[in-house]
Protein backbone atom coordinates (compact mmCIF):
# COMPACT_ATOMS: atom_id res chain seq x y z
CA UNK A 1 0.00 0.00 0.00
CA UNK A 2 1.05 3.16 -0.59
CA UNK A 3 0.44 7.07 -0.35
CA UNK A 4 0.17 8.79 -3.65
CA UNK A 5 -0.13 12.38 -3.94
CA UNK A 6 -0.96 14.88 -6.90
CA UNK A 7 0.10 18.06 -6.46
CA UNK A 8 -2.27 20.22 -8.84
CA UNK A 9 -2.85 23.75 -9.51
CA UNK A 10 -3.93 24.96 -12.81
CA UNK A 11 -2.40 28.29 -11.90
CA UNK A 12 1.17 28.60 -12.78
CA UNK A 13 3.89 29.23 -10.47
CA UNK A 14 2.19 28.75 -6.94
CA UNK A 15 4.75 26.61 -5.70
CA UNK A 16 3.75 22.82 -7.40
CA UNK A 17 7.48 21.83 -7.93
CA UNK A 18 9.48 23.46 -5.07
CA UNK A 19 7.03 21.55 -2.90
CA UNK A 20 7.08 18.23 -4.73
CA UNK A 21 10.51 18.08 -4.56
CA UNK A 22 10.68 19.53 -1.07
CA UNK A 23 8.33 17.25 0.11
CA UNK A 24 9.46 14.14 -1.47
CA UNK A 25 12.64 14.70 -0.06
CA UNK A 26 11.84 15.40 3.56
CA UNK A 27 10.32 12.10 3.15
CA UNK A 28 13.36 10.11 1.52
CA UNK A 29 15.42 11.85 4.63
CA UNK A 30 12.67 10.32 7.15
CA UNK A 31 14.07 6.68 5.60
CA UNK A 32 10.81 6.54 3.21
CA UNK A 33 10.51 4.73 -0.36
CA UNK A 34 9.87 7.56 -2.36
CA UNK A 35 8.84 8.05 -6.11
CA UNK A 36 8.79 11.58 -8.11
CA UNK A 37 7.44 11.38 -11.27
CA UNK A 38 7.45 14.71 -13.10
CA UNK A 39 4.64 14.93 -16.22
CA UNK A 40 5.48 18.88 -16.58
CA UNK A 41 7.13 19.42 -20.03
CA UNK A 42 8.78 22.16 -18.55
CA UNK A 43 10.66 19.04 -16.61
CA UNK A 44 11.48 21.55 -13.63
CA UNK A 45 11.35 18.80 -10.84
CA UNK A 46 13.63 16.85 -13.21
CA UNK A 47 15.91 20.06 -13.14
CA UNK A 48 15.67 20.94 -9.49
CA UNK A 49 17.07 16.98 -8.50
CA UNK A 50 19.87 17.72 -11.05
CA UNK A 51 19.14 15.32 -13.85
CA UNK A 52 19.09 16.81 -16.95
CA UNK A 53 15.95 16.46 -18.91
CA UNK A 54 16.04 14.12 -22.46
CA UNK A 55 14.32 16.38 -25.25
CA UNK A 56 14.83 19.45 -27.07
CA UNK A 57 18.55 20.28 -27.83
CA UNK A 58 19.83 17.96 -25.49
CA UNK A 59 21.60 14.65 -27.02
CA UNK A 60 20.55 12.82 -24.28
CA UNK A 61 18.26 9.48 -25.14
CA UNK A 62 17.28 8.37 -21.81
CA UNK A 63 13.70 7.32 -21.47
CA UNK A 64 11.19 9.57 -19.75
CA UNK A 65 7.85 9.10 -18.46
CA UNK A 66 6.87 10.26 -21.81
CA UNK A 67 7.89 6.67 -23.18
CA UNK A 68 5.41 5.15 -20.26
CA UNK A 69 2.70 7.41 -21.34
CA UNK A 70 3.10 6.61 -25.29
CA UNK A 71 3.43 2.92 -24.86
CA UNK A 72 1.99 0.79 -22.06
CA UNK A 73 4.07 -1.84 -23.07
CA UNK A 74 6.95 0.18 -21.81
CA UNK A 75 8.72 -0.72 -18.61
CA UNK A 76 8.53 2.15 -16.45
CA UNK A 77 11.24 1.02 -14.10
CA UNK A 78 13.97 1.68 -17.11
CA UNK A 79 13.05 5.07 -17.02
CA UNK A 80 13.66 5.37 -12.78
CA UNK A 81 16.76 7.31 -11.78
CA UNK A 82 17.59 7.46 -8.24
CA UNK A 83 18.39 10.70 -7.05
CA UNK A 84 18.72 10.96 -3.51
CA UNK A 85 18.99 8.41 -0.72
CA UNK A 86 15.64 6.35 -0.87
CA UNK A 87 14.53 8.86 -3.24
CA UNK A 88 13.58 7.96 -7.16
CA UNK A 89 12.31 9.98 -9.99
CA UNK A 90 10.56 9.82 -13.04
CA UNK A 91 11.58 12.30 -14.95
CA UNK A 92 9.92 14.32 -17.74
CA UNK A 93 11.27 15.74 -20.86
CA UNK A 94 11.42 18.75 -22.92
CA UNK A 95 9.38 17.31 -25.88
CA UNK A 96 6.41 16.46 -23.57
CA UNK A 97 4.40 18.90 -24.61
CA UNK A 98 4.59 17.06 -28.30
CA UNK A 99 3.14 14.56 -26.06
CA UNK A 100 -0.56 15.81 -25.71
CA UNK A 101 -0.95 15.97 -29.13
CA UNK A 102 -0.15 12.39 -29.80
CA UNK A 103 -2.09 11.34 -26.87
CA UNK A 104 -5.16 13.67 -28.29
CA UNK A 105 -5.05 10.57 -31.23
CA UNK A 106 -5.02 7.56 -28.56
CA UNK A 107 -8.06 6.19 -27.59
CA UNK A 108 -10.33 8.23 -25.02
CA UNK A 109 -10.67 5.75 -22.53
CA UNK A 110 -6.91 4.99 -22.48
CA UNK A 111 -5.54 8.35 -23.03
CA UNK A 112 -5.64 9.42 -19.31
CA UNK A 113 -5.14 5.72 -17.62
CA UNK A 114 -2.14 5.23 -19.07
CA UNK A 115 0.36 6.31 -16.38
CA UNK A 116 -2.10 4.21 -13.26
CA UNK A 117 -1.85 1.45 -15.20
CA UNK A 118 2.36 1.53 -15.40
CA UNK A 119 2.30 2.33 -12.09
CA UNK A 120 0.75 -0.40 -11.07
CA UNK A 121 3.10 -3.00 -12.51
CA UNK A 122 5.77 -0.65 -10.16
CA UNK A 123 4.16 -1.13 -7.15
CA UNK A 124 5.16 -4.74 -7.12
CA UNK A 125 8.09 -4.37 -8.98
CA UNK A 126 11.61 -4.96 -7.22
CA UNK A 127 13.52 -2.04 -7.34
CA UNK A 128 16.61 -2.00 -5.27
CA UNK A 129 16.76 -3.11 -1.73
CA UNK A 130 12.77 -3.26 -1.74
CA UNK A 131 9.03 -3.19 -3.71
CA UNK A 132 7.30 -0.35 -4.60
CA UNK A 133 7.18 2.19 -3.11
CA UNK A 134 5.72 3.83 0.22
CA UNK A 135 5.05 7.47 -1.09
CA UNK A 136 4.77 8.31 -4.33
CA UNK A 137 4.11 12.49 -5.86
CA UNK A 138 3.19 13.32 -9.38
CA UNK A 139 4.34 17.50 -10.12
CA UNK A 140 1.36 18.65 -12.54
CA UNK A 141 1.83 21.41 -15.26
CA UNK A 142 -0.23 24.54 -14.76
CA UNK A 143 -2.87 23.17 -17.28
CA UNK A 144 -5.96 21.02 -16.87
CA UNK A 145 -4.98 18.90 -20.09
CA UNK A 146 -3.98 15.24 -20.38
CA UNK A 147 -0.86 15.36 -18.23
CA UNK A 148 -2.49 16.17 -15.35
CA UNK A 149 -5.24 14.26 -16.29
CA UNK A 150 -3.14 11.16 -15.82
CA UNK A 151 -1.88 12.26 -12.26
CA UNK A 152 -5.06 12.82 -10.81
CA UNK A 153 -6.02 9.13 -12.80
CA UNK A 154 -3.02 8.03 -11.02
CA UNK A 155 -3.21 9.42 -7.89
CA UNK A 156 -4.92 8.58 -4.79
CA UNK A 157 -5.15 12.08 -3.36
CA UNK A 158 -4.60 15.98 -4.26
CA UNK A 159 -2.80 18.25 -2.49
CA UNK A 160 -3.23 22.09 -4.02
CA UNK A 161 -0.49 24.30 -3.24
CA UNK A 162 -1.40 28.22 -3.91
CA UNK A 163 -0.55 31.37 -2.66
CA UNK A 164 -3.09 33.03 0.10
CA UNK A 165 -3.11 35.87 -1.98
CA UNK A 166 -7.38 37.09 -2.94
CA UNK A 167 -6.39 36.18 -6.99
CA UNK A 168 -5.22 33.09 -6.12
CA UNK A 169 -8.89 32.14 -4.69
CA UNK A 170 -10.34 32.69 -8.22
CA UNK A 171 -8.93 29.75 -9.96
CA UNK A 172 -9.54 27.20 -6.67
CA UNK A 173 -13.46 26.19 -8.13
CA UNK A 174 -12.24 25.64 -11.67
CA UNK A 175 -9.56 23.37 -10.13
CA UNK A 176 -12.16 21.42 -7.93
CA UNK A 177 -14.39 20.82 -11.22
CA UNK A 178 -11.88 18.76 -12.97
CA UNK A 179 -11.03 16.96 -9.55
CA UNK A 180 -14.52 15.92 -9.24
CA UNK A 181 -14.86 15.48 -13.23
CA UNK A 182 -11.68 12.99 -13.23
CA UNK A 183 -13.54 11.34 -8.96
CA UNK A 184 -17.00 10.47 -11.10
CA UNK A 185 -15.11 9.29 -14.72
CA UNK A 186 -11.91 7.42 -14.05
CA UNK A 187 -10.89 7.20 -10.53
CA UNK A 188 -13.53 7.24 -7.91
CA UNK A 189 -11.18 7.13 -4.86
CA UNK A 190 -9.68 10.29 -5.92
CA UNK A 191 -9.93 12.86 -2.71
CA UNK A 192 -8.44 16.04 -2.53
CA UNK A 193 -6.87 15.61 1.05
CA UNK A 194 -4.58 18.78 1.25
CA UNK A 195 -4.31 22.58 0.53
CA UNK A 196 -0.39 23.59 0.64
CA UNK A 197 0.34 27.35 1.54
CA UNK A 198 3.28 28.31 -0.27
CA UNK A 199 5.57 31.35 -0.21
CA UNK A 200 3.63 33.22 2.65
CA UNK A 201 4.48 36.66 3.64
CA UNK A 202 4.99 36.63 6.99
CA UNK A 203 1.58 36.36 8.41
CA UNK A 204 -0.20 39.79 6.84
CA UNK A 205 -4.03 39.94 7.58
CA UNK A 206 -4.91 39.46 4.38
CA UNK A 207 -3.13 36.11 4.04
CA UNK A 208 -4.54 35.10 7.22
CA UNK A 209 -8.12 36.06 5.31
CA UNK A 210 -7.64 34.09 2.36
CA UNK A 211 -6.45 31.38 4.33
CA UNK A 212 -9.44 31.53 6.40
CA UNK A 213 -11.89 31.96 3.40
CA UNK A 214 -10.23 28.48 2.59
CA UNK A 215 -10.96 26.66 5.85
CA UNK A 216 -14.57 28.33 5.57
CA UNK A 217 -14.95 26.49 2.16
CA UNK A 218 -13.85 23.06 2.95
CA UNK A 219 -15.93 22.96 6.58
CA UNK A 220 -19.13 24.28 4.47
CA UNK A 221 -18.17 21.03 2.43
CA UNK A 222 -18.10 18.95 5.11
CA UNK A 223 -21.01 20.49 6.84
CA UNK A 224 -23.04 20.00 3.93
CA UNK A 225 -22.80 16.37 3.69
CA UNK A 226 -22.32 16.06 0.31
CA UNK A 227 -20.61 13.60 -1.05
CA UNK A 228 -17.91 15.74 -2.79
CA UNK A 229 -13.94 14.69 -3.19
CA UNK A 230 -12.65 17.53 -1.13
CA UNK A 231 -15.07 16.61 1.86
CA UNK A 232 -11.97 15.62 3.83
CA UNK A 233 -9.76 18.70 2.58
CA UNK A 234 -7.48 20.31 4.99
CA UNK A 235 -5.08 23.59 4.90
CA UNK A 236 -1.90 21.51 5.94
CA UNK A 237 0.51 23.29 8.41
CA UNK A 238 2.86 24.53 8.40
CA UNK A 239 2.72 27.22 5.62
CA UNK A 240 5.62 27.44 3.64
CA UNK A 241 7.23 30.40 3.98
CA UNK A 242 8.58 32.78 1.82
CA UNK A 243 12.33 31.80 1.53
CA UNK A 244 14.96 33.30 -0.82
CA UNK A 245 17.02 30.06 0.00
CA UNK A 246 14.33 28.28 -2.33
CA UNK A 247 14.18 29.85 -5.15
CA UNK A 248 18.10 29.45 -5.02
CA UNK A 249 18.61 25.77 -5.15
CA UNK A 250 16.96 24.41 -7.75
CA UNK A 251 19.77 26.83 -10.38
CA UNK A 252 22.56 24.32 -8.51
CA UNK A 253 20.56 20.89 -8.73
CA UNK A 254 19.84 20.65 -5.14
CA UNK A 255 16.93 20.53 -2.56
CA UNK A 256 16.49 22.94 0.24
CA UNK A 257 18.25 19.87 2.74
CA UNK A 258 21.07 19.41 0.04
CA UNK A 259 21.63 23.26 0.01
CA UNK A 260 20.66 25.37 3.42
CA UNK A 261 19.44 22.39 5.91
CA UNK A 262 18.19 24.33 8.63
CA UNK A 263 16.89 27.72 6.84
CA UNK A 264 13.36 28.32 7.22
CA UNK A 265 12.17 26.68 4.24
CA UNK A 266 14.19 23.75 5.13
CA UNK A 267 11.85 23.63 8.83
CA UNK A 268 8.99 24.05 6.93
CA UNK A 269 9.18 21.31 4.60
CA UNK A 270 10.39 19.03 6.60
CA UNK A 271 7.56 19.79 9.34
CA UNK A 272 5.40 19.26 6.24
CA UNK A 273 6.86 16.11 5.27
CA UNK A 274 6.46 14.48 9.10
CA UNK A 275 3.07 15.33 9.10
CA UNK A 276 2.35 13.99 5.95
CA UNK A 277 4.26 10.60 7.30
CA UNK A 278 2.73 10.91 10.62
CA UNK A 279 -0.87 11.11 8.99
CA UNK A 280 -0.32 7.95 7.01
CA UNK A 281 1.19 5.74 9.84
CA UNK A 282 -1.97 6.27 11.69
CA UNK A 283 -4.13 5.00 8.86
CA UNK B 1 0.38 57.44 -32.75
CA UNK B 2 0.43 55.46 -29.68
CA UNK B 3 2.76 53.25 -27.79
CA UNK B 4 1.07 49.56 -27.72
CA UNK B 5 2.66 46.91 -25.28
CA UNK B 6 2.22 43.93 -24.40
CA UNK B 7 2.62 42.24 -21.27
CA UNK B 8 3.47 38.44 -22.48
CA UNK B 9 4.59 35.77 -20.81
CA UNK B 10 3.58 32.12 -21.02
CA UNK B 11 4.96 31.34 -17.35
CA UNK B 12 2.21 31.48 -14.77
CA UNK B 13 1.78 34.44 -11.59
CA UNK B 14 5.17 35.73 -12.94
CA UNK B 15 3.72 39.55 -12.24
CA UNK B 16 1.68 40.29 -15.65
CA UNK B 17 -1.21 41.24 -14.47
CA UNK B 18 0.16 43.05 -11.55
CA UNK B 19 2.14 45.24 -14.09
CA UNK B 20 -0.55 45.78 -16.65
CA UNK B 21 -2.72 46.76 -14.08
CA UNK B 22 -0.43 49.27 -11.85
CA UNK B 23 1.91 50.44 -15.07
CA UNK B 24 -1.64 51.78 -17.32
CA UNK B 25 -2.83 53.34 -13.88
CA UNK B 26 0.76 55.22 -13.04
CA UNK B 27 0.78 56.58 -16.57
CA UNK B 28 -2.89 57.88 -16.47
CA UNK B 29 -1.89 59.45 -13.36
CA UNK B 30 0.81 61.17 -15.28
CA UNK B 31 -2.38 62.75 -17.04
CA UNK B 32 -1.70 60.46 -20.49
CA UNK B 33 -4.99 59.16 -22.18
CA UNK B 34 -4.66 54.81 -21.49
CA UNK B 35 -6.54 51.80 -22.76
CA UNK B 36 -6.19 48.20 -21.06
CA UNK B 37 -6.84 45.51 -22.97
CA UNK B 38 -7.80 42.30 -20.58
CA UNK B 39 -7.06 39.12 -23.25
CA UNK B 40 -7.21 36.59 -20.13
CA UNK B 41 -9.98 34.67 -19.81
CA UNK B 42 -9.05 34.72 -15.89
CA UNK B 43 -10.03 38.19 -16.06
CA UNK B 44 -7.79 39.29 -13.30
CA UNK B 45 -7.05 42.67 -14.49
CA UNK B 46 -10.90 43.44 -15.44
CA UNK B 47 -11.25 42.22 -11.18
CA UNK B 48 -8.06 44.14 -10.22
CA UNK B 49 -9.53 46.86 -11.35
CA UNK B 50 -12.74 46.74 -9.82
CA UNK B 51 -15.15 45.48 -12.35
CA UNK B 52 -17.25 42.47 -12.53
CA UNK B 53 -16.44 40.15 -15.83
CA UNK B 54 -19.42 38.83 -17.78
CA UNK B 55 -19.63 35.32 -18.48
CA UNK B 56 -19.91 32.46 -16.21
CA UNK B 57 -22.17 32.59 -13.37
CA UNK B 58 -22.59 36.32 -13.59
CA UNK B 59 -25.69 37.95 -15.02
CA UNK B 60 -23.49 41.21 -16.09
CA UNK B 61 -24.40 40.97 -20.38
CA UNK B 62 -22.02 43.33 -20.87
CA UNK B 63 -19.57 43.31 -23.97
CA UNK B 64 -16.27 42.84 -23.83
CA UNK B 65 -12.69 41.82 -25.81
CA UNK B 66 -14.90 38.53 -26.67
CA UNK B 67 -16.93 40.04 -28.78
CA UNK B 68 -14.03 42.36 -30.86
CA UNK B 69 -12.52 39.10 -31.08
CA UNK B 70 -15.41 36.80 -32.42
CA UNK B 71 -17.50 39.48 -34.97
CA UNK B 72 -15.41 41.96 -37.02
CA UNK B 73 -17.96 44.61 -37.47
CA UNK B 74 -18.73 44.82 -33.55
CA UNK B 75 -18.03 48.56 -32.52
CA UNK B 76 -15.02 48.11 -30.00
CA UNK B 77 -15.86 51.49 -28.51
CA UNK B 78 -19.43 49.80 -27.17
CA UNK B 79 -16.96 47.45 -24.65
CA UNK B 80 -15.02 50.20 -23.40
CA UNK B 81 -15.40 51.07 -19.46
CA UNK B 82 -13.81 54.22 -18.29
CA UNK B 83 -12.38 52.57 -15.10
CA UNK B 84 -10.02 56.08 -13.66
CA UNK B 85 -9.19 59.37 -15.06
CA UNK B 86 -7.55 59.02 -18.49
CA UNK B 87 -8.17 55.07 -17.84
CA UNK B 88 -10.38 53.10 -19.94
CA UNK B 89 -10.74 49.54 -19.67
CA UNK B 90 -11.95 46.47 -22.61
CA UNK B 91 -12.56 44.06 -20.21
CA UNK B 92 -12.42 40.37 -20.33
CA UNK B 93 -14.92 37.81 -19.40
CA UNK B 94 -14.92 34.11 -18.18
CA UNK B 95 -16.46 32.77 -21.00
CA UNK B 96 -13.41 33.94 -22.76
CA UNK B 97 -11.41 30.15 -22.21
CA UNK B 98 -14.30 28.46 -24.84
CA UNK B 99 -13.27 31.51 -27.09
CA UNK B 100 -10.11 29.84 -28.02
CA UNK B 101 -12.15 27.06 -29.01
CA UNK B 102 -14.65 28.86 -31.52
CA UNK B 103 -11.83 31.02 -33.17
CA UNK B 104 -9.93 28.41 -33.69
CA UNK B 105 -13.17 27.58 -36.46
CA UNK B 106 -12.18 31.61 -37.87
CA UNK B 107 -9.87 31.55 -40.84
CA UNK B 108 -6.44 31.56 -40.06
CA UNK B 109 -5.03 34.43 -41.73
CA UNK B 110 -7.69 36.38 -39.70
CA UNK B 111 -8.04 34.99 -36.31
CA UNK B 112 -4.74 36.08 -35.08
CA UNK B 113 -5.44 40.07 -35.96
CA UNK B 114 -9.10 40.43 -35.17
CA UNK B 115 -7.66 42.50 -32.23
CA UNK B 116 -5.07 44.35 -33.95
CA UNK B 117 -7.89 45.80 -36.59
CA UNK B 118 -10.44 46.54 -33.58
CA UNK B 119 -7.61 48.55 -32.25
CA UNK B 120 -7.22 50.40 -35.64
CA UNK B 121 -10.27 51.92 -35.73
CA UNK B 122 -10.42 52.64 -32.28
CA UNK B 123 -7.35 54.90 -32.99
CA UNK B 124 -9.69 57.54 -34.62
CA UNK B 125 -12.71 56.71 -32.71
CA UNK B 126 -13.60 60.18 -30.50
CA UNK B 127 -13.25 59.16 -27.17
CA UNK B 128 -14.78 61.36 -24.21
CA UNK B 129 -12.64 64.16 -24.24
CA UNK B 130 -10.16 62.99 -27.14
CA UNK B 131 -8.98 60.66 -30.13
CA UNK B 132 -7.69 57.16 -29.42
CA UNK B 133 -5.63 56.63 -26.69
CA UNK B 134 -1.89 57.55 -26.03
CA UNK B 135 -0.41 54.15 -24.42
CA UNK B 136 -2.36 50.92 -24.71
CA UNK B 137 -1.06 48.25 -22.53
CA UNK B 138 -2.56 44.32 -23.11
CA UNK B 139 -2.58 42.01 -20.58
CA UNK B 140 -1.82 38.34 -21.67
CA UNK B 141 -2.97 34.74 -20.50
CA UNK B 142 0.11 32.35 -19.14
CA UNK B 143 -0.16 30.91 -22.77
CA UNK B 144 1.17 31.28 -26.29
CA UNK B 145 -2.60 30.13 -27.38
CA UNK B 146 -4.37 32.89 -29.98
CA UNK B 147 -5.70 35.26 -26.91
CA UNK B 148 -1.79 35.97 -26.45
CA UNK B 149 -1.39 35.92 -30.45
CA UNK B 150 -3.68 38.23 -30.84
CA UNK B 151 -2.13 40.74 -28.55
CA UNK B 152 1.35 39.95 -29.86
CA UNK B 153 -0.42 41.19 -33.38
CA UNK B 154 -1.70 44.04 -32.04
CA UNK B 155 1.25 45.55 -30.41
CA UNK B 156 4.09 47.31 -31.43
CA UNK B 157 6.24 45.87 -28.47
CA UNK B 158 6.74 43.18 -25.94
CA UNK B 159 7.49 43.32 -22.26
CA UNK B 160 8.25 40.25 -20.30
CA UNK B 161 7.73 40.21 -16.30
CA UNK B 162 8.96 37.87 -14.80
CA UNK B 163 10.78 36.94 -11.75
CA UNK B 164 14.85 37.14 -11.03
CA UNK B 165 14.76 33.37 -10.50
CA UNK B 166 16.76 30.32 -11.88
CA UNK B 167 13.40 28.72 -12.86
CA UNK B 168 11.91 31.78 -14.39
CA UNK B 169 15.25 31.46 -16.77
CA UNK B 170 14.06 28.65 -18.68
CA UNK B 171 10.82 29.56 -20.23
CA UNK B 172 12.40 32.62 -22.02
CA UNK B 173 13.50 31.63 -24.70
CA UNK B 174 10.18 29.69 -25.91
CA UNK B 175 9.22 33.03 -25.58
CA UNK B 176 11.10 34.72 -27.87
CA UNK B 177 10.60 32.08 -30.22
CA UNK B 178 6.88 32.70 -30.40
CA UNK B 179 7.51 36.73 -30.81
CA UNK B 180 9.71 36.01 -33.87
CA UNK B 181 7.33 33.86 -35.52
CA UNK B 182 4.65 36.36 -34.91
CA UNK B 183 7.13 39.34 -35.81
CA UNK B 184 8.02 37.06 -39.07
CA UNK B 185 4.08 35.77 -40.22
CA UNK B 186 1.87 38.85 -39.47
CA UNK B 187 3.99 41.92 -37.01
CA UNK B 188 6.95 42.86 -38.52
CA UNK B 189 7.21 45.68 -36.55
CA UNK B 190 7.05 43.78 -33.03
CA UNK B 191 9.73 44.25 -31.08
CA UNK B 192 10.43 43.06 -27.32
CA UNK B 193 11.69 46.69 -25.53
CA UNK B 194 11.73 45.73 -21.87
CA UNK B 195 11.99 42.86 -19.39
CA UNK B 196 10.03 44.02 -16.09
CA UNK B 197 11.52 42.14 -13.48
CA UNK B 198 9.12 41.50 -10.74
CA UNK B 199 8.54 40.65 -7.07
CA UNK B 200 12.38 40.65 -6.25
CA UNK B 201 13.20 39.78 -3.27
CA UNK B 202 15.42 42.34 -1.85
CA UNK B 203 18.79 42.53 -4.31
CA UNK B 204 20.19 38.79 -3.26
CA UNK B 205 23.27 37.84 -4.90
CA UNK B 206 21.39 34.75 -7.08
CA UNK B 207 18.23 37.73 -8.28
CA UNK B 208 21.56 39.78 -9.33
CA UNK B 209 22.89 36.20 -11.07
CA UNK B 210 19.92 36.03 -13.13
CA UNK B 211 19.18 39.61 -13.61
CA UNK B 212 23.45 40.18 -15.39
CA UNK B 213 22.35 36.57 -17.41
CA UNK B 214 19.37 38.38 -18.94
CA UNK B 215 21.39 41.52 -19.40
CA UNK B 216 24.18 39.49 -21.23
CA UNK B 217 22.01 37.82 -23.31
CA UNK B 218 20.62 40.88 -24.97
CA UNK B 219 23.98 42.69 -24.91
CA UNK B 220 25.14 39.42 -27.06
CA UNK B 221 21.91 40.01 -29.14
CA UNK B 222 22.92 43.31 -29.69
CA UNK B 223 26.51 42.47 -30.42
CA UNK B 224 25.93 39.74 -32.58
CA UNK B 225 24.22 42.15 -35.06
CA UNK B 226 21.13 39.86 -36.06
CA UNK B 227 17.93 41.74 -36.92
CA UNK B 228 15.84 39.70 -33.90
CA UNK B 229 12.99 41.22 -32.48
CA UNK B 230 14.82 41.50 -28.84
CA UNK B 231 17.47 43.53 -30.37
CA UNK B 232 16.55 46.54 -28.39
CA UNK B 233 15.55 44.73 -25.55
CA UNK B 234 16.61 46.14 -21.96
CA UNK B 235 16.48 45.02 -18.01
CA UNK B 236 13.67 48.17 -16.91
CA UNK B 237 14.50 49.91 -14.10
CA UNK B 238 13.57 50.17 -11.22
CA UNK B 239 12.73 46.16 -10.84
CA UNK B 240 9.69 45.83 -8.54
CA UNK B 241 9.98 45.10 -5.21
CA UNK B 242 7.98 41.93 -3.58
CA UNK B 243 5.45 44.52 -1.70
CA UNK B 244 2.59 42.12 -0.08
CA UNK B 245 0.01 45.68 -0.81
CA UNK B 246 0.42 44.68 -4.29
CA UNK B 247 -1.23 41.40 -3.21
CA UNK B 248 -3.99 42.75 -1.73
CA UNK B 249 -5.16 45.21 -3.48
CA UNK B 250 -6.67 43.48 -6.27
CA UNK B 251 -9.44 42.10 -3.31
CA UNK B 252 -10.72 45.65 -3.26
CA UNK B 253 -10.86 46.03 -6.81
CA UNK B 254 -8.18 48.84 -5.92
CA UNK B 255 -4.44 49.73 -8.22
CA UNK B 256 -1.69 50.52 -6.28
CA UNK B 257 -2.23 53.82 -5.85
CA UNK B 258 -5.70 53.82 -5.01
CA UNK B 259 -4.63 51.47 -2.14
CA UNK B 260 -1.57 52.56 -0.83
CA UNK B 261 -0.15 55.44 -2.51
CA UNK B 262 3.21 55.43 -0.94
CA UNK B 263 4.07 51.79 -0.26
CA UNK B 264 7.48 50.19 -1.94
CA UNK B 265 5.02 48.74 -4.75
CA UNK B 266 3.75 52.14 -5.73
CA UNK B 267 7.08 54.14 -5.95
CA UNK B 268 8.36 51.61 -7.77
CA UNK B 269 5.25 51.17 -10.53
CA UNK B 270 5.29 55.08 -10.56
CA UNK B 271 8.84 55.17 -11.16
CA UNK B 272 8.60 52.63 -13.84
CA UNK B 273 5.18 54.43 -15.38
CA UNK B 274 7.74 57.93 -15.61
CA UNK B 275 10.27 55.92 -17.58
CA UNK B 276 8.21 54.48 -20.35
CA UNK B 277 6.58 58.34 -20.50
CA UNK B 278 9.45 59.99 -20.87
CA UNK B 279 11.09 57.32 -23.42
CA UNK B 280 8.36 57.54 -25.74
CA UNK B 281 8.25 61.57 -25.40
CA UNK B 282 11.85 61.52 -26.41
CA UNK B 283 11.11 60.15 -29.75
N1 LIG C 1 8.49 29.42 -0.38
C1 LIG C 1 9.16 29.98 -1.40
N2 LIG C 1 9.99 31.01 -1.18
C2 LIG C 1 10.65 31.62 -2.20
N3 LIG C 1 10.56 31.25 -3.49
C3 LIG C 1 9.76 30.22 -3.79
C4 LIG C 1 9.03 29.51 -2.77
N4 LIG C 1 8.32 28.53 -3.37
C5 LIG C 1 8.60 28.60 -4.69
N5 LIG C 1 9.47 29.62 -4.95
C6 LIG C 1 9.96 30.04 -6.27
O1 LIG C 1 8.85 30.57 -6.97
C7 LIG C 1 8.89 30.15 -8.36
C8 LIG C 1 7.64 29.34 -8.68
O2 LIG C 1 7.62 28.17 -7.89
P1 LIG C 1 7.38 26.73 -8.56
O3 LIG C 1 8.22 26.54 -9.77
O4 LIG C 1 7.51 25.70 -7.48
O5 LIG C 1 5.85 26.87 -8.97
P2 LIG C 1 5.02 25.92 -9.94
O6 LIG C 1 3.60 26.00 -9.48
O7 LIG C 1 5.64 24.57 -10.02
O8 LIG C 1 5.19 26.66 -11.35
P3 LIG C 1 4.71 26.09 -12.76
O9 LIG C 1 3.25 26.41 -12.83
O10 LIG C 1 5.52 26.89 -13.77
O11 LIG C 1 4.99 24.62 -12.78
C9 LIG C 1 10.18 29.36 -8.53
O12 LIG C 1 11.20 30.23 -9.02
C10 LIG C 1 10.51 28.89 -7.11
O13 LIG C 1 11.88 28.69 -6.93
N1 LIG D 1 5.69 42.86 -6.44
C1 LIG D 1 4.79 42.04 -5.87
N2 LIG D 1 4.77 41.87 -4.54
C2 LIG D 1 3.89 41.04 -3.93
N3 LIG D 1 2.96 40.31 -4.58
C3 LIG D 1 2.91 40.43 -5.92
C4 LIG D 1 3.80 41.31 -6.65
N4 LIG D 1 3.49 41.22 -7.96
C5 LIG D 1 2.48 40.34 -8.06
N5 LIG D 1 2.12 39.86 -6.83
C6 LIG D 1 1.08 38.86 -6.53
O1 LIG D 1 1.54 37.62 -7.09
C7 LIG D 1 0.44 36.91 -7.71
C8 LIG D 1 0.75 36.71 -9.19
O2 LIG D 1 0.83 37.97 -9.83
P1 LIG D 1 0.02 38.29 -11.18
O3 LIG D 1 -1.40 37.84 -11.07
O4 LIG D 1 0.27 39.71 -11.53
O5 LIG D 1 0.81 37.34 -12.19
P2 LIG D 1 0.37 36.92 -13.66
O6 LIG D 1 1.62 36.67 -14.43
O7 LIG D 1 -0.59 37.90 -14.24
O8 LIG D 1 -0.39 35.56 -13.39
P3 LIG D 1 -1.23 34.71 -14.47
O9 LIG D 1 -0.21 33.94 -15.24
O10 LIG D 1 -2.14 33.84 -13.65
O11 LIG D 1 -1.99 35.70 -15.33
C9 LIG D 1 -0.80 37.75 -7.46
O12 LIG D 1 -1.47 37.26 -6.30
C10 LIG D 1 -0.25 39.15 -7.22
O13 LIG D 1 -1.11 39.90 -6.40
MG1 LIG E 1 6.18 23.44 -11.69
MG1 LIG F 1 -2.48 37.62 -15.08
Amino acid sequence: QSRTIALMNQKGGVGKTTTTVNLAAAIAQLGRRVLLVDLDPQAHATLHLGVEPAGGESETPRPSVYDVLLDPAFPAESALRKVRDNLWLLPAETDLAALETELAAVDPAQRTTRLRAALEKLASSPIEGGTGFEFVFFDCPPSLGVLTLNGLAAAREVFIPMQSHFLALQGVSKLLETVALVAKTVNPRLRVTGVVICMQDTSSRHSREVVQDLVDFFDQARAGGQDVPWKSARVLTPAIRRNIKLAECPSFGQTIFDYAPFCPGALDYRALGERVVAEWDEL
